[in-house]
Parts: C-alpha cells; sequence; structure tokens
C-alpha cells in the first residue's frame, strides 16, 4: 500500500461536519502544510469529507501522519485498510 | 430469496403502506448494481423523491431509472484491477445480489438453471435503490467507504445497507463503518452491517459499534444437495450447489493422491491443492479429492468432468464444474469403491433440494462475538437467512469464477453479506410504518421481536445468533423499544474512555462527560456481561428506560428467565404505560455464581398482546 516515497493513504477523522462546509478544504490544507510543508502535492489530497462530516483521506507517511494526530480538532489518524465483500 | 421471506414468516401479499415504501431510499454500499436486470425495473415508479440530493455518475453501459435513482463510484487507488470499469456497473455480482434482496421487484419464475424456482424479491419491493460503488475486485479500501458515507448522508438516503467489513475489531473511532454510521444516525439513517465471514471462532466478528446493526447470518429449510452415484449404484447425498444438468453417463473417478503433477507429490495432490494435479491424466474423468477446495483452486485442475471432495459442510457451493462434497463417512465408502475395482466410475447428478428441519442455525461461516471493543455490548445482534441465497446476478458477471462461461440472471450464493440486506429490508419495512423512529428504536424492534435460536445446535449461542432470527411482522408492531439518540452514544463513550474534548469535535456541540457512562446504562436492547477467568461472584445493576411505541395505555410485566446458578431481578415488575411515547425506567441486576462459559437468560415484558424479549448473557472472558 507504500508509494515509492514511502507513503500511504491516511484517514484524517476530525468530527462534525464545519459549519461551513466549503471552506473545509483551507483547514486541511493548512493543517498539511503545517506537517508536510508547502510542496505538499496537492494530488496527495484523495478525499475531503466535508458534507456529512468533517475530514480527509491523504497519502502520508507514518511520521506525518503521527504529527497530524496530535493537531487541534483531529480525533483520529488510521491509515486506510482493506475491506472485504461479506 | 425465493425461499428466505416465506420462510422468515414474511409473504410477498404483505400489508404494505405503498406510497411510503416507494419514498424511501435505500442507500447499497457494494460492487454497482447491474441497472438493466429486470429486478430493478422501473415501471409504475414516479420520479425520485423531493428529498433526493444526490446524483447519478452516468457511464458506459449503465444509466440510472426511476427504480435506482442514484449512484456513485469511490476509488481512491489510482490503478484499477483488469477487469474492473470506473462505472457504478456491477461487474462482481455480489452489489445486485444484495441490492436486489433489499428492495428487487418480484420476479416469479425465478431459478438458477432450474435450481430454487419461485418468485424472486426483495423485502421493500417498492423502495428505490441508491448505489455507493465501494468494492472492486481487489478491496473496499476505508477511505472510498467513508467517503461513500459522506455522500450517501447528505444525499438523503433513509437507511444504509453495507454488506462489507474488515478483519479485525478497531476502536469506534478508527473504525470507518462505525464513524459513518454514527454521523448517519446523528440524521436519523440506520447503517445496517454483516458481522463478517470469519466464524466460527470466537472475537471474530469486526461490526462492533453499538449504533450499528450487526448481522449474522443463518440458514433457511430448503437445502441444496447433489447426489452422486457410483458404478455399483450406490448413491451418496453431497452437499453443493450444482445448476450443471446431470452428467449423461458414468465416468472413470481418479484420485488426486495417484495424479500428481511434476514437483508434486500424493501428499498435495490427494488435496489437490493448487497445480498439484496432473490435468492430462484428470481428463475427461471425476477427479476425487481429501478436502474441500474453493472454486478458484478448479482453474489450475485442467478439465475433468466433474470433482467429488470431501468434508463437512453446512452449506453448498457453487462451482463451475459438476461437484458434490461428500461427508467423510461416504468418502472412506468412495475410496474403498474406488480400491474394489480395477474401473470406478461415477456420475454426479444436478442438485435438488431437501428441507432441513433443523433450520435456522448459524452458519459456520458466520463471525461470532464477544465483542472485542466494549465487552459488555452483545454481538452480533441478529440473525437472517444468509445461507444458499438466490438473487439476481448481472449477465456480464460469471456465477463462479472467471473460467465459468456460464451467465445467468440468478445466482445462489451465502455469507453474512446475504442475511445483512434481508435485515435492511425489513428494518425499511418498519419505516414505513413507523417513519418518525429513531435508528436506534428500529433497531430494537428488530431484536426484541426476533425469534429465540436453539443454543443446542449453536454452540456460541447469543455470540453466534444475537437475539435470534428476525421477526418481520413481530418486528413492525414491537410494543415497547429501548430507544437511544446521539446523546445516550456519547454518555456511553465518555464511558469507554473518550474526552471530552474528542466527543465535542465528534458532536459539535458542548457536550460534557458528567457522568461516568456504564456501558451498563446504555439503553441496549440486549444484556451482556462479562467476568474474569479469577470472577466468580457476580452482582451486576443495568439500567434500562423502555418506550411504549403503541397507541394508548397498557401494562406490561417482565418474565425473567434465569439460568441456573444466577439469580436475575427487575425492578419493577410491572409497568404501566398511559399513551403513546410514555417512557418507563427499570433496573436488572445479575447476581450469582458463574460456573459456565457462557450462560445465557433472557428478560421478556408481556402485555399480552406483545412480547418484548432480550438475551441476558454472562460470560467468562478470554
Amino acid at each position: 500500500d507504500f508509494d515509492d516515497d514511502g507513503r500511504k493513504i491516511y484517514i484524517v477523522y476530525m468530527g462534525s461536519k464545519l459549519e461551513d462546509p466549503d471552506s473545509a478544504h483551507l483547514h486541511h490544507r493548512a493543517m498539511l502544510e503545517e506537517v508536510v510543508g508547502s510542496h505538499f502535492p496537492p494530488e496527495s489530497l484523495i478525499y475531503i469529507y466535508k458534507r456529512s462530516f468533517n475530514g480527509f483521506a491523504v497519502k502520508l507517511t507514518e511520521e506525518e501522519a503521527q504529527k497530524i494526530a496530535t493537531k487541534e480538532g483531529v480525533v483520529s489518524v488510521f491509515p486506510s485498510e482493506k475491506n472485504q465483500l461479506h | 430469496t425465493t425461499r428466505s421471506w416465506d420462510f422468515l414468516g414474511f409473504p410477498s401479499n404483505v400489508a404494505r403502506m405503498n406510497k411510503v415504501e416507494s419514498n424511501i431510499i435505500v442507500g447499497v454500499f457494494d460492487t454497482g448494481i447491474w441497472s438493466d436486470h429486470p429486478s430493478f425495473s422501473d415501471k409504475g415508479y414516479g420520479p425520485p423523491p423531493a428529498k433526493w440530493k444526490g446524483i447519478c455518475q452516468t457511464a458506459a453501459n449503465f444509466t440510472c431509472n426511476k427504480k435506482i435513482i442514484g449512484a456513485r463510484v469511490y476509488r481512491s487507488n489510482k490503478t484499477l484491477p483488469p477487469g474492473d470499469i470506473r462505472s457504478p456497473i456491477d461487474t462482481d455480482g455480489h452489489g445486485t445480489h444484495t441490492a436486489s434482496t433489499v428492495a428487487g421487484g418480484l420476479m416469479t419464475k425465478a431459478s438458477m438453471n432450474g435450481l430454487g424456482l419461485g418468485t424472486a424479491r426483495g423485502g421493500v419491493p417498492s423502495a428505490r435503490i441508491a448505489v455507493y460503488k465501494v468494492c472492486w475486485s481487489d478491496e473496499c479500501a476505508d477511505a472510498d467507504v467513508l467517503a461513500a458515507f459522506d455522500d450517501a448522508i447528505a444525499d438523503g438516503v433513509d437507511i444504509i445497507s453495507l454488506s462489507v467489513g474488515g478483519k479485525l475489531p478497531k476502536p469506534y473511532f478508527q473504525h470507518t463503518i462505525s464513524i459513518g454510521a454514527f454521523h448517519a444516525l446523528k440524521r436519523g439513517i440506520l447503517t445496517s452491517n454483516s458481522a463478517g465471514n470469519s466464524g466460527p471462532d470466537p472475537y471474530t466478528t469486526a461490526s462492533l459499534s453499538p449504533w450499528l446493526l450487526s448481522v449474522a447470518a443463518s440458514t433457511i429449510d430448503r437445502k441444496f444437495v447433489t447426489q452422486v452415484q457410483l458404478g455399483n449404484k450406490n448413491n451418496f447425498q453431497g452437499i453443493s450447489v450444482n445448476a450443471f444438468d446431470d452428467l449423461k453417463n458414468q465416468y472413470p473417478l481418479i484420485y488426486g493422491g495417484d495424479v500428481p503433477n511434476k514437483g508434486f507429490n500424493s501428499s498435495s495432490s490427494r488435496f489437490c491443492k493448487e497445480n498439484s494435479v496432473n490435468p492430462s491424466l484428470v481428463k475427461g474423468k471425476i477427479l476425487v479429492c481429501d478436502a474441500q477446495l474453493s472454486s478458484k483452486k478448479f482453474a489450475s485442475m485442467g478439465s475433468p468432468a466433474g470433482v467429488l471432495m470431501q468434508a463437512y459442510r453446512d452449506y453448498a457451493v457453487s462451482y463451475p464444474l459438476p461437484a458434490s462434497t461428500l461427508k467423510l463417512e461416504d468418502g472412506s465408502k468412495l475410496k474403498s469403491y474406488m480400491s474394489s475395482t480395477k474401473t470406478p466410475t461415477a456420475t454426479i447428478f444436478k442438485s435438488t433440494t431437501i428441507q432441513d428441519a433443523s433450520a435456522p442455525f448459524v452458519a459456520s461461516f458466520s463471525s461470532r462475538g464477544p465483542n472485542a471493543i466494549t465487552h459488555d455490548i452483545l454481538k452480533p445482534d441478529v440473525s437472517a437467512p444468509g445461507a444458499e441465497i438466490l438473487a439476481a446476478w448481472p449477465l456480464n458477471a460469471p456465477i463462479t469464477v472467471a473460467q465459468d462461461s456460464r451467465r445467468l440472471l440468478y445466482n445462489i450464493i451465502s455469507g453474512t453479506s446475504m442475511a445483512c440486506p434481508h435485515v435492511t429490508a425489513i428494518a425499511t419495512y418498519i419505516k414505513t410504518f413507523n417513519p418518525t423512529w429513531s435508528p436506534a428504536a428500529i433497531k430494537s424492534a428488530l431484536m426484541t421481536t426476533a425469534s429465540p435460536m436453539n443454543p443446542s445446535i449453536n454452540d456460541d449461542a447469543e455470540f453466534a445468533y444475537g437475539s435470534g432470527q428476525v421477526n418481520p411482522l413481530k418486528a413492525v408492531k414491537p410494543g415497547l423499544v429501548y430507544d437511544a439518540n446521539e446523546s445516550d452514544y456519547i454518555e456511553f463513550l465518555c464511558g469507554q474512555g473518550y474526552t471530552t474534548a474528542m466527543l465535542r469535535y465528534i458532536t459539535g456541540d458542548n457536550s460534557t462527560c458528567t457522568s461516568s457512562g456504564l456501558v451498563w446504562d446504555l439503553n441496549y436492547p440486549s444484556f451482556a456481561l462479562s467476568v474474569t477467568r479469577s470472577q466468580r461472584f457476580i452482582n451486576q445493576h443495568f439500567t434500562r428506560t423502555l418506550t411504549n411505541v403503541e397507541k394508548g395505555g397498557s401494562t406490561y410485566k417482565a418474565t425473567v428467565s434465569s439460568p441456573q446458578g444466577l439469580l436475575i431481578s427487575v425492578n419493577p415488575s410491572t409497568l404501566s404505560f398511559k399513551a403513546t411515547g410514555d417512557k418507563k425506567p427499570f433496573a436488572l441486576t445479575v447476581q450469582g455464581t458463574v460456573r459456565q462459559p457462557i450462560i445465557s437468560g433472557s428478560l421478556t415484558w408481556s402485555d399480552g398482546r406483545h412480547s418484548v424479549r432480550s438475551p441476558i448473557i454472562v460470560y467468562v472472558r478470554s
């Protein structure tokens, strides 16, 4: 599941949806630039969850994921794993 | 479904709120849907309900209609596996099967090449379907499942059916299905989720949060069997779904152990392990294997006329060739026959059905409790038919494996995936009669009216079947419900170690953990208590509140079934309700000595018309 640069998809779950959901991407981007740096590639952001709750799915290294987990507003950070049909 | 709904006592002519039902939107998170299937005809449907805010991602060979009103596709992984199409179209079959079980129309004379003939139907045939394709041939990724929840809740679905899950238990807010289902319940949307197919070992279900409706798979009384006749005219009744016509002749029998492939010896070829048998030596013969094989393993065998396997099986599977699984005793007799003659032969007939008087019991594959995250919440919640279920199948997907060239409109498959949509449909049916009920109230109705199942044929008792087998007609009029809302779950989460700060993010309000949020006080429709090996004497209080959901007043009396060694008391033991919505609290106390690994009892509230039953389980935690 890792890319060549050691990144894989993590889910950053941030709870209930924002009052202004359209601003979600600004919040998420600011957080990512703080952790990953301004060189953060936009294509690494896989999903922005904003219609019903707040969060995003993004490609990160394990270290970056750990850093994001300490940020205010973050409930949990965990790797996107495979589920199976039952 | 040609038998399962009738087996549940839910005939096709059941009273329905047709207009309300056609206004209900079921969100199906799965492999997509084959919209051309006649089960999804939109004849007679009006436009989508006004509340619908979703979209239809049209693609080549896929369009929505007035039955399938929405479809979206989720794929976080950039690359697509070969054969998959970035479209809501179902190229697997699973999503078409589950969607038709929930809400497919009535299809008379449905069968799998004659097998399981009858009327295939969804439990709520007038409901609309919104498709969220989250599964592909390689994965159903968490990121995609969560994206589907984000959309489905906002799109306006009324209920979510999710026959998908992970293998390992996860904390509630690191588990995408729990996260999504939590936000769904905040909007009044219940999520029905399959318990998993990792049974029969304990602690195998990963569908664990109390706001999820977790579904185990049970059998129905129609069982597929496949007759095998030897050259000496001896017959054996094997287990499989063999939709191939009778083999016309007797074919030579060949034992896998006698035909090892190059690089293998008989110790692996006897089990017909992948590539272990010599394909040229089995061609045109019936191959005998000392094991049960999956369809995928058949590809390396070449082209035998048929395959006979040996194992104990409690459910039948179909294969890309004529095949049957014999029980071990019959397997021994078969091999004795093979060694007694120089030219042993056999033939395999098309499957037939027999009545299984032992049904329902929980299938061996169905994942079991206890709950690995919160020991004192019983999981799974309920059982429903999930073995040998006939439902719709796409004509663009093979019915077993890619090498299987048969294309059929119906397929018979097994799994908790098949059980889940039965429960989704019944939950939807309940909602059509009781549109204002919360997800917890619907869940309670399903659990407290479930038919008790037999622990003597289900060793794991409630950890296999939960409250029992769902009973649709009783569930629609449960009398009383154990209701719960977001704040009740938040209080429960406080007791699970979640901080006020964390819970405020989740709720978006100023929730505060003011009480200890004891798990035994969550208004759950079942009672579970775990003890450690050293803890033998118990004295545990549970508190609950019942809400009257019938018109007018009624007085309910409690009856307790106390297993040996335990004293279970209820206070008060009589509850008088004056009107609809009236709420009455009570306490249940379990005292005594734990002498067995699992002890089951029950509490039933009855007013003479309704019976509101909850299992009580005390167990030793391992």
